[in-house]
């Protein structure tokens, strides 16, 4: 079982799209996946039709022990999913801090049997907050999706150097898995100079294939679907299915 | 003077963008504007082409009282900046928490005499973290850019529902002056549907000026500028100047 993190401090650059999107294409395979949907405001749940309820269990649950897996866990397309909910946020709002402690996801990870999955995602909101600080601690790899802007430069320079800071901290040696451009129009200048610029400062975690610019892929989280469920003959599930191939190749070698 | 947040929870839908190129309108027709960079990821003061070095005072040394706005400030295309920096980022994962109360910058900008500025802007991060509540808890009025996606409709959503919890909590009566599209295509069905959506419940402040997608603005902030500075007759230009001519009518009256 390989643990993987969504990350990238820069925000809308693509991490749930993607993480939502591989995730779905790894279950096609046949693979054991699931997802955990880290950010309060539960983009990744809501993308995969999982709405829950004030008194559902979800993640946060999970976190602070008050619920198992299985009483958690949904099912959508073959991927197991761990749902955040919009009500944590108005909890964020009631109580500083639902829980102050970088390693709670690491620890409740820990009691799930490690054949019970392939691969297991961990979608993280923006910023360095508590969160995102929880999946650093959790994962094993880190796949960071980039959109063609300027300011998602920063956010990966800035993860790269929380990385080193957080390896020493935590006695870890987390590393960048691969760069995933999500929303790559190559015919655009400065778009293509962001690439380049990834390329050379990160030629070996690039992944090969990118995401075109694709409103499928938005009408499909609006669906609660996959890319895969709402339009497989699609570019952007064809440009998915290829970013999960090279995934494997990555985690399991040729 | 009044002082306005630029906020959506949501990442990436153009908060910092608009927040820049609305204060460089502003900057074009003599009016006196400031804004104030509240995210660590410091993509405003970037986008405005200012680095603070690692021993320049930003933002946060105004919060702390450690510098005063005048130590602080930076000037450009007529707009004075108070700029963040990356190494808060680093800050922030050094110890937990820069300062832990929502009410600094409301303080900070107390001691700012009235008549310096007609317009202070601040850019928010997104989530609902420290800075973000901060910003809310400082402005007298928000404006929320959204761009033609299914989750900026969560985020403008779970923002409305935080302002009412929050007015009750600061005593305040915060509200949203405009909604402004961002990165808006009518062409495309979903998008539309999702600006109807918003027109349906927020009719009376969405912005009837929109702006549609544009590279020069992903190249200005490249280049540190804002589009009037990079490309003043382009279409993404006209848009701003427009919408900044509608945040003056509803700020000031016809
Ligand atoms: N290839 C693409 N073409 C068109 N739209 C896309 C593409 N990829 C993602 N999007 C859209 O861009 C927006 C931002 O994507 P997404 O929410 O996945 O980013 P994120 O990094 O998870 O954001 P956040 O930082 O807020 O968590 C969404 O509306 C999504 O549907
Ligand atoms: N109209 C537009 N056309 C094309 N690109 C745009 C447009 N508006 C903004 N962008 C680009 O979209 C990206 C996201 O915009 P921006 O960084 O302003 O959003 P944000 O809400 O401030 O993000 P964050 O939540 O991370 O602070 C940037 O790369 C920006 O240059
Ligand atoms: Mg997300
Ligand atoms: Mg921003």
């Amino acid at each position: 079982m390989i643990t993987l993190g969504f990350c990238n401090l820069k925000g809308g650059v693509g991490k749930t799209t993607a993480c939502q999107n591989i995730a779905a294409a790894l279950a096609r395979t046949g693979r054991k996946i699931a997802v955990i949907d880290m950010d309060p405001q539960s983009n990744l749940s809501a993308g995969f039709g999982v709405i829950p309820s004030p008194t559902d269990p979800q993640v946060f649950d999970l976190l602070s022990g008050g619920a198992s897996w299985n009483d958690i866990v949904r099912h959508k397309e073959g991927v197991d999913i761990i749902p955040s909910s919009l009500n944590l946020v108005m909890a964020e709002l009631n109580e500083t801090g639902l829980f102050d402690d970088d390693t709670v996801l690491r620890d409740a990870l820990k009691s799930i049997s490690p054949d019970k999955y392939d691969y297991v995602f961990l979608d993280s909101p923006p910023q360095l907050g508590i969160f995102t600080r929880n999946v650093l601690a959790a994962c094993d790899k880190i796949i960071v999706p980039m959109d063609g802007g300027f300011y998602s430069l920063f956010g990966l320079r800035l993860l790269e150097n929380s990385l080193s800071v957080l390896n020493d901290r935590l006695d870890n040696n987390l590393e960048i898995l691969g760069i995933l451009m999500t929303n790559y129009n190559p015919r655009v200048s400065i778009t293509r100079q962001i690439f380049d610029e990834v390329k050379k400062s990160f030629g070996d975690v690039l992944f090969e294939s990118y995401i075109t610019q694709s409103v499928g892929l938005i009408e499909a989280s609006s669906m609660g679907l996959s890319i895969f469920e709402y339009s497989p003959k699609s570019k952007a599930a064809q440009c998915y299915k290829e970013v999960a191939e090279e995934l494997i190749k990555r985690v399991e070698g040729e």
